[in-house]
């Protein structure tokens, strides 16, 4: 859902 | 997923168990920073409004919620916990951090990715977490014997920082696309704060003497 940002992370 | 942000995830983990192995065996919470506890507690619970709306991985979703689970735990312990409760160190524990919670929203309501409730929540927990290790360096700053499980919580906290900092050089460079404005130069101030602790670790890992910092 979010490949480009650090939303991806804890 | 990157060998640095698994290692920044496990060294995170590691500091939260280390805490409440800590609390379980010692039955005390001397040394730690309720406030900070909280603070920690409200930046996963804001951050991880995501849970049910974004699935990325089952690890991601299963690490959201032990961070959320564990967290909530150390403070119901602090709090409410018969025994351990009488241990926290409430006279040393006065930073005003409800200024700290104020100062972040604002931030976050003026600077976020996008207007929406969990976006400036999640900017909010982003800067919220940049600044929750401050009450729990003043208690140390003030209490200045440091026992080695409490110096030990604060080294992995530290070890987690490096460790995502890394990560996000590694994404930098290797993803095309990835933006990190508000991680990062949060992340950095974050990383910062934890310097001068740092130092005094070292020094006190390298006299092999008890940590102390000084007054």
């Amino acid at each position: 859902a979010f490949p480009s940002s650090s939303k991806d992370e804890l | 997923m990157n060998i640095f942000r698994f290692a920044g995830d496990m060294t995170h983990l590691i500091s939260i168990l280390v805490l409440l192995l800590k609390i379980y065996a010692t039955k005390s919470c001397a040394g730690i920073s309720l406030k900070t506890q909280e603070l920690y507690a409200l930046v996963f619970v804001t951050r991880y409004l995501d849970l049910f709306t974004d699935f990325i991985s089952v690890y991601n979703s299963v690490m959201k919620v032990v961070f959320i689970l564990t967290s909530s735990a150390i403070v119901w312990c602090m709090r409410r916990h018969r025994i351990v409760k009488r241990s926290y160190d409430q006279a040393l524990d006065t930073f005003r951090h409800l200024f700290l919670v104020l100062g972040c929203l604002v931030l976050a309501l003026i600077v976020h990715d996008k207007f929406t409730f969990q976006e400036v929540f999640w900017a909010f927990s982003i800067y919220l977490e940049a600044v929750a290790i401050l009450p729990q360096l003043v208690l140390l700053q003030r209490s200045g014997n440091v026992d080695n499980l409490t110096g030990q919580y604060v080294f992995f906290l530290g070890a987690y920082r490096a460790f995502y900092i890394l990560n996000w050089i590694y994404r930098y460079l290797t993803e095309q696309h990835f933006r990190l404005w508000i991680s990062c130069i949060s992340g950095l101030v974050q990383t910062a704060l934890y310097a001068d602790f740092f130092y005094y670790y070292y020094i006190s890992w390298k006299n092999n003497s008890k940590l102390q910092l000084p007054s």
